[in-house]
């Protein structure tokens, strides 16, 4: 464990629970992706199988459980307790587009064509471009509530701190795992426009819209 | 070391 994954992992706790709180305060999920919210529901469940085989530490397995856990309580909220207030309308992103492919990559390239780290290998790449149909969702009205932006940059910060937890382990430790690295950056430089608006308008107190 | 080993990341 070194700093850099410590506060990415914190980020995306705080980005999982930012995002629960704001359904569970304001009773809506408007301006969330219902569809990038399954995909990350599915990337924890292909990846932590594990839990199942191996343990590896106590944070370890609480983490995950949590991610788990959460994810699925925040479909839970999105389709069930307040399915009113989901704004399928905007969340019109085509999944199919983004899960075929990364299963037919994830069976292409992987360390090992065994079934779980077929899986991890699918869960890490689905996870570099889950978000897109939460930021397809933006760009189609135009604006992010506040905290939903608070919630995007928690979640893009976490896998770019992990990339300097890579950086670091390189060094220090002689780890290198190509495919999470080269995904991770993929899913880093899809948040960079984001990071952009949100650094240039919410921090300034402005909401964020999106330029004309 | 690359890759698949046990995975300690999250």
């Amino acid at each position: 464990m070194n700093v850099f994954r410590l506060t990415g992992d914190i980020a995306h706790l705080l980005a999982i629970i930012l995002l629960l709180m704001k359904i569970w305060k304001t009773r809506s999920c408007a301006g969330v992706s219902g569809k990038s919210q399954m995909m990350f529901a599915l990337v924890f469940t292909t990846r932590y199988l594990d839990l199942i085989t191996n343990f590896i530490s106590l944070y370890n397995t609480t983490m995950k459980m949590i991610f788990i856990a959460s994810s699925y309580g925040t479909l839970y909220l999105m389709f069930l307790k307040f399915r009113a207030t989901y704004d399928s309308n905007h969340d019109t992103f085509r999944m199919e587009f983004l899960v075929v492919p990364v299963a037919g990559l994830s069976f292409l390239v992987n360390h090992d064509f065994s079934p779980l780290e077929i899986l991890w290998t699918f869960s890490i790449y689905l996870e570099s471009v889950a978000i897109l149909p939460q930021l397809f969702m933006i760009s189609k009205t135009g604006e992010a509530e506040t905290i939903t932006s608070h919630y995007l940059f928690a979640l893009g910060s976490y896998r770019a701190l992990y990339i300097l937890n890579w950086v670091y382990r390189f060094y220090f430790e002689g780890f290198f795992d190509l495919i999470a690295v080269v995904a991770g950056c993929v899913q880093t430089v899809l948040y960079c426009d984001f990071f952009y608006l949100y650094i240039t308008k919410v921090w300034k107190g402005k909401k964020l819209t999106l330029p004309a | 070391l690359i890759g698949s080993r046990k995975k300690d990341e999250l």
